[in-house]
């Protein structure tokens, strides 16, 4: 492997990423899906963590574009150079750039394109700080080698390049060490639609953030932004952070939402799961998305409106869905929703007051639950166990009592 | 066969490009011919060495198709 001349590295674990326009060649959610599993590829093997941005500037600016596209390396047609990217640094530094007169494929077998996965796992190797390798069969080799992408895996040569940049993953693996049950094959969300090209900011100072810590699981003041069942599971999410607890192992795992769903952003409102259609809905702001295991299901994000929110509702604080009833209830800020998972519409007579029918939880809530008869009400550091039936206040405990604390 | 001439030079002028993107080859306007020539075999060599091609410093047939394989846009070798 090596390296660009004086090294440059990211001085962060936490880089953002942005993409700015998509190919005609290939739909959007496979495009989002090929970056962010190329993003993955390098996380895996590093304490890089990768956020996707939807707007101004992001560390790595991804485009496509043809000929002369605002830097010095014009691109050169079909065939030739297929792509290129700038090392870490301020502006253009980490960009990549693909050239959209290549015919891009999430395939490998039919020569009819190049794979965008491959090549852009490439690039983004170049946006952290390495440059080519003289080993046939490492990612950082240039010249372009069709290879299956089904379970990718990198060379010796390129972790032991990456590893010399960043050194390895943290303990706490940011992979999840066991998959979900039954899983599809991963559908990723259509983003936004292609933007400006090359919008050129004035080139950003690196600031070295200090990267979130995941907070401990037995951290008395431990607080969640939402929580949901998935397939007889409990994840709990924080930020960026997922705590997993399953009833097939004794420990609780730790991942990021990003190794699950690589294209979704951090920082849920709410989520919760309709068990009967293997379905779980997740909440940011005034959009949500549906996935199915590890699969996004397209056509998502979709804003809250469509459930029947009034405009006034910009977001929600948290979700819980009553597996008996099949109600959904929806919670924002001192009253409360109630939808009907089976006419998929909000049932007259909401909202209601929050405290007329949940007396002693209190609002906002920040996440709920549903488990064994109870709902489960998060409230900061404080957790409510509500008898569904009676809806009367059972228990107050920790938020984090579900962690063996 | 031996290659036709026009051929030759459109292939010397490819191998040029390709070079100065690649190699960092940059071609000095000399008066001895033969120390350009020099200068781009000494490039040749290190793009041969590179890809783990025979090392001769000649524009041959492999080195060539090495060269017309699609590729990242970022030099092998820099300055």
């Amino acid at each position: 492997y090596s390296t660009f001349p004086h090294r440059p590295t990211w001085k962060k674990e936490d880089v953002t990423y942005r993409i700015l326009n998509y190919t005609p060649d290939m739909l959007q959610a496979d495009v989002d899906e090929a970056i962010a599993r190329a993003f993955q590829l390098w996380s895996s093997v590093t304490p890089l963590r990768f956020t996707r941005v939807y707007s101004n500037q992001a560390d790595i600016m991804i485009s496509f574009a043809a000929g002369f596209h605002g830097d010095f390396y014009s691109f050169d047609g079909p065939g030739g150079t297929l792509a290129h990217a700038y090392a870490p640094g301020g502006g253009i530094g980490g960009d990549a750039h693909f050239d959209e007169d290549e015919n891009w494929t999430k395939f490998t077998t039919n020569n009819a394109g190049y794979n965008l996965f491959l090549v852009a796992a490439h690039e983004l190797g170049h946006s952290l700080g390495l440059s080519h390798s003289n080993v046939f069969g490492a990612l950082m080799y240039p010249i372009y080698t069709p290879t299956d992408t089904r379970n990718y895996q990198l060379h010796q040569d390129d972790i032991d390049g990456i590893q010399a940049l960043y050194g390895p993953p943290k303990e706490s693996s940011a992979l999840p060490t066991k998959a979900f049950p039954p899983q599809e094959p991963t559908e990723m969300i259509p983003a936004e639609a292609p933007t400006e090209m090359f919008p050129r900011e004035e080139p950003t100072e690196m600031t070295p953030s200090k990267p979130p810590q995941r907070p401990d699981d037995c951290d008395p003041h431990l607080t969640f932004d939402a929580i949901t069942t998935l397939r007889g599971e409990t994840l709990f999410f924080k930020d960026s952070y997922v705590w997993r607890k399953s009833p097939y192992f004794a420990e609780i795992e730790h991942d990021t939402i990003f190794s699950f769903w690589p294209s979704l952003i951090a920082g849920f409102d709410a989520a919760y799961e309709v068990d009967n259609k293997d379905r779980v809905l997740f909440f940011k702001d005034d959009q949500y998305w549906a996935v199915s295991g590890y699969s996004i299901q397209s056509g998502f994000p979709k804003p809250i409106q469509n459930l029947g929110f009034p405009a006034s509702v910009g977001k929600i604080d948290a979700a819980v869905h009553d597996q008996n009833t099949r109600r959904t209830y929806f919670f924002v800020g001192n009253k409360y929703w109630s939808f009907n998972e089976n006419t998929q519409s909000m049932e007259r007579g909401y909202p209601r007051m929050i405290a007329a029918d949940f007396q002693g939880i209190g609002y906002p809530i920040d996440a709920a639950l549903q488990k064994n008869g109870y709902f489960y009400f998060f409230r900061g550091t404080n957790q409510y166990e509500v008898d569904i039936k009676k809806k009367k206040l059972s228990r107050v405990m920790k938020s984090n009592s579900w962690f063996n604390c | 066969f031996p290659v036709a001439p026009e051929k030759e030079k459109e292939d010397m002028q490819f191998a040029k490009k390709y070079l100065e993107n690649f190699y960092d080859f940059k071609e000095e306007k000399s008066l001895f011919k033969a120390k350009d020539l020099n200068h781009m075999s000494d490039k040749i060599r290190e793009m041969q060495s590179f890809f783990g091609l025979e090392v001769t410093g000649e524009l041959n047939h492999k080195t060539l198709d090495m060269m017309k394989q699609p590729r990242c846009g970022i030099p092998d070798v820099r300055s």
